[in-house]
């Protein structure tokens, strides 16, 4: 890995390990949230690459995070002794402050790959880590289409940092914590990349965007706001209606 | 059926309500039905309780879910439904406090409604708002216009919100339901969304249904 940073705007470069200390921290504590002690993952190994972007840096990182054992049989279906994820994410550093962009992780399965470790690991070469064609595109692309020009549009982050700020004022959200507000910030983004997903998917006049539940996880927006059984459970027999004949 | 219809000017409709971190959008969903009902049957528009059906409909499970099906069933055994000032709106389940004395309307009957679109909107556009439930796919960001997405990510077998078809019509030529939701006026069209009539988009047409008053 190269030490030197080239210049602002230049491709990404690998990274020696210590720079990737902080932004690998910022995308495990955000990946642990919420959960209680004993019941966090830890971090494994980690390499990645990291892109001037205006007055910041977009890390892109490849970690495996290990689970701790499942004691909990109400919590887990299979109780597993341990198991290795292999997650990307995307960690924007500007000025010191991290919002997490993406996060993309999946079992690891351990005993095919033996020792915890996909083959090629540490091969700069091995497919696993390297940034996808359509993996780049689809991320950087479709949610920031300015991220196609090089370099990164100046104010990405703030841009980001402003629309957020309206949405917290014509919704009126309150946060606990400094933490919980860049986290519902890095949520935010997420979303706003599955609206953006949405839309061009839709054949119908829809607009799609920020809306009052813009800070909500999908998993948080499905638990909350709708409801499961009206298709899991049959309901009751109904007889069915008279048609119309005469309207 | 008539070309468009909406129930909204017939003043069989009650102002959008909000559900606020509960998962009872059936129980507005039944509401809204018989409320629209009762109008045309009785004449009176009168905003009716759903925290009665959290509380006292021991079939469903309040906030974590229920079907319009069961709804309308408890409505029948309690003996009818209290107004939204007699019984108002929590957002969660409590004890039971329905009064029968305090009931303002009664149903005899409720009917599954027809899955072909056309007829469903001829149901309608005669006997009032309905009662449906679909696919929510991708109404967490859902601003305005006609919803219309493609047909494997808005499966009509992943039903997991129940709602109100209050009219039809068509916007430059795209033909779409007027559905009432229940996430208050500030989400949406006013509260309302749009969805693309005659494909069975997101499952509108698989869950319908209607009490009967007679």
């Amino acid at each position: 890995a190269s030490s030197k940073p080239p210049a602002a705007g230049a491709q990404a470069w690998e990274l020696a390990s210590p720079e990737l200390r902080e932004p690998a921290r910022f995308a495990l504590e955000m990946y642990n949230r919420g959960r209680a002690a004993g019941t966090r993952a830890a971090l494994g190994a980690v390499r990645g690459r990291v892109r001037r972007a205006g007055r910041g840096s977009l890390y892109s990182l490849k970690a495996t995070l290990v689970e701790p054992p499942c004691n909990d049989p109400t919590v887990c279906q299979l109780p597993v002794s341990k198991k290795t994820l292999l997650c990307s994410f995307e960690v924007l550093d500007e000025l010191g402050k991290h919002m997490l962009l993406r996060r993309d992780c999946g079992p690891v399965d351990t005993k095919t790959t033996g020792a915890g470790r996909a083959p090629g690991w540490f091969s700069p070469a091995s497919p696993l880590f390297q940034l996808s064609p359509d993996d780049r595109n689809e991320t950087f692309s479709s949610f920031l289409p300015l991220l196609n020009k090089d370099p990164l549009p100046q104010d990405f982050s703030v841009k980001m940092a402003s629309i957020f700020k309206d949405f917290v004022t014509t919704y009126n959200r309150t946060y606990d914590s400094q933490e919980e507000a860049s986290w519902r910030m890095s949520v935010f983004a997420n979303n706003m990349v599955r609206a953006q997903k949405i839309q061009a998917l839709d054949r119908g006049t829809a607009r799609y965007g920020v809306t009052k539940f813009s800070d909500l996880t999908e998993e948080e927006f499905r638990t909350i706001y709708l409801n499961p059984l009206l298709k899991d459970a049959p309901g009751r027999n109904m007889r069915p209606a008279q048609p119309v004949t005469d309207v | 059926p008539p070309p468009q219809w909406d129930w909204r000017n017939k003043g069989a409709v009650t102002n959008v309500k909000d559900q606020g971190m509960c998962g009872s959008c059936w129980a507005f969903s039944v509401t809204g039905n018989v409320e629209g009902q009762w109008f045309l049957k009785r004449g009176t528009l009168l905003s009716l309780s759903e925290q009665e059906l959290l509380d006292c409909d021991k079939t469903d499970k309040a906030c974590l879910g229920g079907l319009p099906s069961n709804a309308y069933s408890a409505i029948r055994t309690l003996g009818g439904l209290e107004t939204e000032d007699d019984y108002s709106y929590r957002g969660r389940l409590q004890t039971c406090s329905f009064s029968a004395e305090k009931a303002k309307v009664y149903i005899n009957d409720s009917v599954e409604l027809s899955k072909n679109e056309q007829k469903l909107a001829a149901w309608l556009a005669k006997n009032g708002p309905v009662s449906i439930a679909i696919n929510a796919f991708g109404m967490q960001f859902y601003r305005h216009g006609i919803s219309h997405p493609l047909r494997p990510l808005c499966s009509p077998w992943l039903i997991d919100h129940a709602v109100l078809l209050v009219g039809y019509g068509n916007r430059s030529a795209i033909p779409f339901w007027a559905i009432k939701n229940s996430w208050g006026t500030d989400w949406g069209e006013e509260g309302y969304y749009y969805l693309h009539r005659g494909s069975g988009a997101c499952g509108v047409n698989i869950m319908a249904s209607s009490a009967v008053i007679n």
